[in-house]
């Protein structure tokens, strides 16, 4: 079993490496015929740019993805904390008798724009 | 399609990057 | 699963081998190499846009920051207040 095993890695390896010749004497000829003119790049590197590009967004997307998530939690909880907070206010205001100075325009403004 | 899809990314991300923006003057404001 | 993942590697090299065979006969159909040139015009606008991408996720880390630490004192205040009722 073991013999086999070693047998069947060795066949994928020598696939491997195949794979790579092939791929690098293509890109090698593509090269050759195609050599970079004035602005025109060759496809063996607009391909690689290509699949550079696509990475690169599935990266950023992975990275804007979860802040976009905890930007809204983080919103959520600030509402519910000022909320909690404005009411516990105001019962202290009917407690002590304490007048405060009322909302100003701007102030009433926002707190409708948070609502 | 990938253009179109990162521009109506972007547009998001700058819609909300505004929002959050707006949301933290406004909060600020309250605390003051 | 590590057999799968063997299987996808290897496919995935005949996958692109065959990606650049087919571009190999590129030089001869002119249609085909403005076709590329085009190509290449759309991955510099494309790598533009996520330039931006990433200025505006840079600046959402930024703001998700300034959130969280209101966040906080905001309930630091919270507990003053119930700690005064």
């Amino acid at each position: 079993m073991e013999a086999e095993v070693d047998k069947l890695e060795l066949m994928f390896q020598k696939a491997d490496s195949d794979l790579d010749y092939i791929q690098h004497r293509l890109e090698y000829e593509i090269k050759t015929n195609h050599p970079d003119t004035s602005g025109e790049k060759n496809p063996v590197i607009v391909l690689k740019e290509l699949s550079a590009v696509k990475s690169r967004y599935q990266s950023l997307y992975a990275r804007f993805k979860p802040i976009s998530i905890e930007q809204k939690e983080t919103k959520n909880r600030i509402c519910a904390t000022l909320k909690k907070t404005m009411t516990v206010i105001k019962e202290l205001q009917k407690q002590t008798d304490l007048e405060l100075p009322p909302l100003t325009e701007e102030e009433k403004t926002v707190t409708e724009q948070l609502k | 399609t990938l253009k179109d899809d990162i521009n109506s990314l972007l547009d998001k991300t700058r819609l909300e990057n505004q929002e959050s923006t707006d949301f933290l003057k406004a909060t600020k404001i309250l605390m003051k | 699963s590590d057999l799968e993942q063997l299987c996808s590697y290897v496919n995935e090299k005949i996958g692109n081998i065959k990606k650049i065979m087919s571009l190999r006969n590129l030089g001869q159909e002119p249609a085909l190499k403005t076709t590329l040139s085009k190509i290449g015009d759309e991955i510099i606008v494309v790598n533009e846009l996520l330039n931006k991408f990433e200025l505006e996720i840079q600046y959402q880390e930024q703001t998700n920051n300034s959130l969280k630490e209101l966040c906080e004192s905001l309930e630091e205040d919270f507990k003053d207040v119930e700690h005064l009722k």
